[in-house]
C-alpha cells in the first residue's frame, strides 16, 4: 500500500478505527486525476472482497456515499465531529469510494477539461482501477465487485463490461441500487407508481390511459412513446407533480429537507440553477422528457419574460 | 449543485476544511468540494443497459439489482420490469425476505425475485439512498450478495 496515501489523522474522529484507510489520486486517461478514499475491511482485510462504490448524478461525489450512506464515518451537524456508522459495509469488505469523472468532488484534470460521457467515464474509471491495483498489489486477484447507486445504474454496468475482459481483475459481479437501467421503463413505470401511491386519482389516471394508450390495449401502456399532444401535456403534469409539487422525489414518505421552497417554476430564479448544472440528481430532467423540453424553451427566453 | 430535498451541508463544510483536505492529501489543483459538480459537462449516450447486462450474464457474473420501494427518481417497478425483460434463467417466485430489528424481532425487509445469476430485491419503506434510509436491511442485503447467501 502507498504510505503517502495513508490517512493517519482524520480531523474530528470520535473513535479509533480498527482498519486502515487511504486517500489520494488514481490516474485516469492522460490528464485525469481521480480522487479515491479507500477503507479497508474492519474484519479481515487480507481475505475480504474488494468493492468499488460509485454514486450517481452524473456528476455527484462518491464521498457522499462514504459519509452519509454505507461508509464507516458520519459527520455530525457541527461539521466537526466524525462518528462511527454501525452499519458500514466495510465490516465485510474493503471499500473503494471513487470520485469520477474529473471535475467531481476532489477529482480534477490538469488540462482543466471537464467534458465527459458514459463511455469516457467508464474508461477513466477502468484506468483508475488499473492504477489502484498498481498501488495496492496485495489486492491482485481478490474477489472484486462493482457497486453503485442512481446514475450508477449506467456507470456500473458500463465499467463492469470493461473490467470483466481484464484477466488481471477478478470481477465476480456487480450491484446497482435504485439505478437508472432503462429510460423508457423508468419513465413509464413512474406513471403507474404515481397512480398506485394515490398521487393522482381515477379521473386523472383514466384520462392518461385514454390520451396515451391505443384503444383496447392490453399489458403495459407506453406513455412515453405516445406522440399525442394531449398525452404529452398530461405527462408534463405528472413530471411536475413528482419533481415540483413539494414531494421528496427521493423518498415519497420523507419530509423535504429545508421545506418546500416554491411551488411554481420562477424562471429568473431557476435559470442560474439550470445553467450551472446540466444534470440532475440522478437526472432531474431526462433527455427528451416533457420537462426537459420545457427547460430548453425557458433557456431560450429572456430573463424576466416568464414566470 | 445539491439534489432537491436533501441536506448534508455538514459534509460540504467538513470536506472543505483545510485540515481535512490536508489529512486526505487533496491536491491544490482540486476545486472546492461540492456534492454534485457544477463544472462537469456530461453527455449521456445510453438509454438502456440491456446489452451490458446481457454481456455480463454471458460472462457468468452475479448481479444484484435492489430498490428502496418509495423512491420516485428510480422507482422499483421500472427496475423490476428491466430485470424481467432480461429473461434470466430459472426464475423463482417473488418472496418476502426478513431482517432482525434492533429490538430482536423478525421484520419484513422487502421482497425479492431470484434467478440463476441475477436477483432483484426491494427494501421496504426505503427511498433512493438505501444504506441511509434502511441501514440494517441494507447491510444484510449487501452481505447476502457478496457472500452469495440466499435471501
Amino acid at each position: 500500500a502507498p504510505e503517502a496515501d495513508l490517512i493517519t489523522n482524520l480531523p474530528g474522529l470520535s473513535f479509533q478505527p480498527n482498519f486502515k484507510q487511504f486517500s489520494g489520486y488514481l490516474s485516469g486517461v492522460e490528464t485525469r486525476r481521480l480522487h479515491y478514499w479507500f477503507v479497508e475491511s474492519s474484519s479481515n482485510p487480507s481475505r475480504d472482497p474488494l468493492v468499488l462504490w460509485l454514486n450517481g448524478g452524473p456528476g455527484c461525489s462518491s464521498l457522499l456515499g462514504l459519509l452519509t450512506e454505507n461508509g464507516p464515518f458520519q459527520v455530525k451537524e457541527d461539521a466537526e465531529t466524525v462518528i462511527q456508522n454501525p452499519f458500514s459495509w466495510n465490516q465485510v469488505a474493503n471499500m473503494i469510494f471513487l470520485e469520477s469523472p474529473a471535475g467531481v468532488g476532489f477529482s480534477f484534470d490538469t488540462a482543466k477539461n471537464y467534458t465527459s460521457s458514459d463511455d469516457d467515464a467508464a474508461l477513466n474509471n477502468y484506468y483508475a482501477l488499473k492504477d489502484f491495483f498498481r498501488k495496492f498489489p496485495e489486492y491482485a486477484g481478490r474477489d472484486f465487485y462493482i457497486t453503485g447507486e442512481s446514475y450508477g445504474g449506467i456507470y456500473v454496468p458500463t465499467l463492469s463490461n470493461l473490467v470483466m475482459k481484464d484477466p488481471d481483475m477478478n470481477l465476480k459481479g456487480f450491484a446497482v441500487g435504485n439505478g437508472l437501467s432503462d429510460d423508457k421503463m423508468n419513465d413509464n413505470s413512474l406513471v403507474y407508481f404515481v397512480y398506485y401511491h394515490g398521487l393522482i386519482g381515477d379521473k386523472e389516471w383514466f384520462g392518461l390511459l385514454d390520451a396515451c394508450c391505443p384503444k383496447n390495449f392490453s399489458g403495459i401502456c407506453d406513455f412515453q412513446g405516445s406522440e399525442d399532444l394531449k398525452c404529452r401535456q398530461k405527462l408534463i403534469g405528472i413530471q411536475m407533480l413528482v419533481w415540483n409539487s413539494g414531494l421528496n422525489v427521493y423518498n415519497l414518505y420523507k419530509e423535504c429537507y429545508g421545506g418546500v421552497k416554491d411551488l411554481t417554476l420562477h424562471f429568473d430564479k431557476t435559470r442560474g440553477k439550470f445553467q450551472s448544472s446540466n444534470f440532475g440528481w440522478p437526472f432531474m430532467f431526462l433527455k427528451n422528457s416533457p420537462v426537459s423540453q420545457r427547460r430548453e424553451k425557458f433557456l431560450s427566453m429572456l430573463p424576466g419574460s416568464v414566470d | 449543485a445539491s439534489p432537491p430535498c436533501t441536506g448534508d451541508l455538514q459534509v460540504i463544510k467538513y470536506l472543505n476544511r483545510p485540515d481535512v483536505r490536508e489529512a486526505l492529501h487533496i491536491s491544490e489543483q482540486a476545486l472546492e468540494w461540492t456534492m454534485c459538480s457544477s463544472v462537469l459537462k456530461y453527455k449521456r449516450q445510453y438509454t438502456t443497459m440491456m446489452p451490458q447486462y446481457q454481456a455480463a450474464l454471458e460472462k457468468k457474473l452475479r448481479i444484484l439489482v435492489y430498490n428502496g420501494d418509495v423512491d420516485m427518481a428510480c422507482n422499483f417497478l421500472g427496475d423490476e420490469w428491466f430485470v424481467d425483460s432480461l429473461k434470466p434463467e430459472n426464475p423463482q417466485e417473488r418472496s418476502p425476505w426478513y431482517y432482525t430489528a434492533a429490538d430482536g424481532t423478525k421484520q419484513n425487509a422487502g421482497f425479492f425475485k431470484a434467478f440463476d445469476q441475477i436477483t432483484f430485491v426491494t427494501i421496504r419503506g426505503s427511498g433512493h439512498m438505501v444504506p441511509t434510509d434502511k441501514p440494517k436491511p441494507g447491510l444484510d442485503m449487501f452481505v447476502n450478495f457478496i457472500q452469495n447467501k440466499p435471501f
